[in-house]
């Protein structure tokens, strides 16, 4: 499988941190910054879709531009053994010049066209 | 190494 380099730089680029107590909403950001002279459409995916909501979970990137995206952790009881095993991946691609619908973009992807980038989810608890 | 079928979708909406 071929493979191309995350062109995005992200912020962080492989933890997601969440501090504890997750009685209330969490929320971790995340940077996406294009450094490229082309633009980008990205994705958020993740491993445990019901337990995040991801702001925005997709768009575009103009060139030399940044996107925050807020990844909102859902409250839940907390287990103090459990450990996070979540994970969410940011998939890419450039948008060809001929296209302007997002949608088609996604569509006619050819998987060595992708770029990912993925991090893991880290649960913090306070200090007992 | 995660295969990608594991990942599905983020939603925007709780």
């Amino acid at each position: 499988m071929s493979k191309l380099d995350q062109i995005l730089i992200l912020d962080p680029p492989s933890d997601l941190r969440f501090k504890g107590p997750f009685t209330d909403v969490v929320t971790a950001n995340l940077k996406l910054k294009n450094p490229s002279d082309r633009r980008v459409c990205f994705k958020v995916k993740t491993t445990a879709p019901r337990r995040y909501c991801v702001r925005p979970n997709s768009g575009v990137i103009d060139p030399g531009a940044a996107v925050n995206i807020s990844v909102m952790l859902q409250p839940f009881d907390y287990d103090p053994n459990e450990k996070s095993k979540h994970k969410f991946m940011v998939q890419t691609i450039f948008i060809p010049s001929n296209v302007s619908d997002n949608d088609t973009v996604w569509k006619d992807a050819k998987p060595e066209d992708l770029m990912d980038s993925k991090l893991r989810c880290v649960f913090e608890l306070p200090s007992e | 190494a995660l295969s990608e079928d594991e990942f599905h979708d983020a939603v925007s909406e709780s």
